[in-house]
């Protein structure tokens, strides 16, 4: 474990718990787009499969178990509960994120680095996860005043495979130089697919506006 | 040894 790992870990947490936040304090989930969430369940569950075939440590399977909750506790609330479900704009959140999951398995059957199921799911899960925003980035273009929590959310969720980035430079140099294409490709383009919001959002910081993303 | 892999991260 490093610094940059760890901080991209919380980041990651703590964009998902402000996203939960938001959804039980304001009883809405207005701006959040549910396809995005359902890819981050897909991509937790194809992706912490060996939670209980391999222990690493109790900090990994914590964080695994409280990923795993939070992403479909969060599904959940979108679709189920009574009030907030009222709140998802149905025909806004238009993406077909179906057509994200089809190719991202395909291309984990043909490019990976053994043949083997738990391989296979977790480079998927690799792929998956480096275009699971999509849904909501079309959300907020199309979205005309996006709410603090919702912009902070992205925000911290792009930024925490940005800080994977690091990690993975690091853990090149002091352990072993084994280079790792897949998860590092795969992480660059998740990061790099943001770079259009983070532009905004930090100028919007900076000039103390809404954030708004161009249509 | 095992085969070195990133699966030890989140």
């Amino acid at each position: 474990m490093n610094a940059f790992r760890l901080a991209g870990d919380m980041t990651h947490l703590l964009s998902i718990i402000l996203l939960l936040l938001k959804i039980r304090a304001t009883k809405s989930c207005a701006g959040i787009s549910l396809k995005t969430q359902e890819l981050y369940v897909i991509v937790f569950m194809s992706r912490y499969l060996d939670l209980f075939r391999t222990y690493y440590s109790l900090y990994n399977s914590l964080m695994k178990i409280i990923f795993l909750g939070t992403s479909m506790c969060i599904v959940w609330y979108m679709r189920s509960h009574k009030v907030v479900r009222q709140t998802y704009n149905n025909d806004e959140d238009t993406f077909r994120h179906f057509f994200l999951v089809l190719p991202c398995f395909v291309l984990a059957l043909l490019v990976h680095r053994n043949f083997t199921f738990i391989e296979i799911l977790w480079t998927f899960s690799l792929y998956l996860e480096s275009v699971a925003i999509l849904p909501q980035l079309v959300l907020l273009q199309k979205s005309s005043n996006i709410d603090n929590l919702t912009g902070t959310y992205v925000f911290l969720l792009g930024a925490y495979r940005g800080l994977y980035l690091f990690n993975w430079v690091y853990r090149f140099f002091t352990e072993n130089h084994r280079v790792r294409w897949i998860p590092w490709l795969s992480g660059l383009i998740q990061t790099a697919i943001y770079t259009d919001f983070f532009y905004y959002y930090i100028r919007s910081w900076k000039n103390r506006e809404k954030l708004k993303l161009p249509a | 040894a095992a085969e070195f892999s990133l699966k030890d991260e989140l």
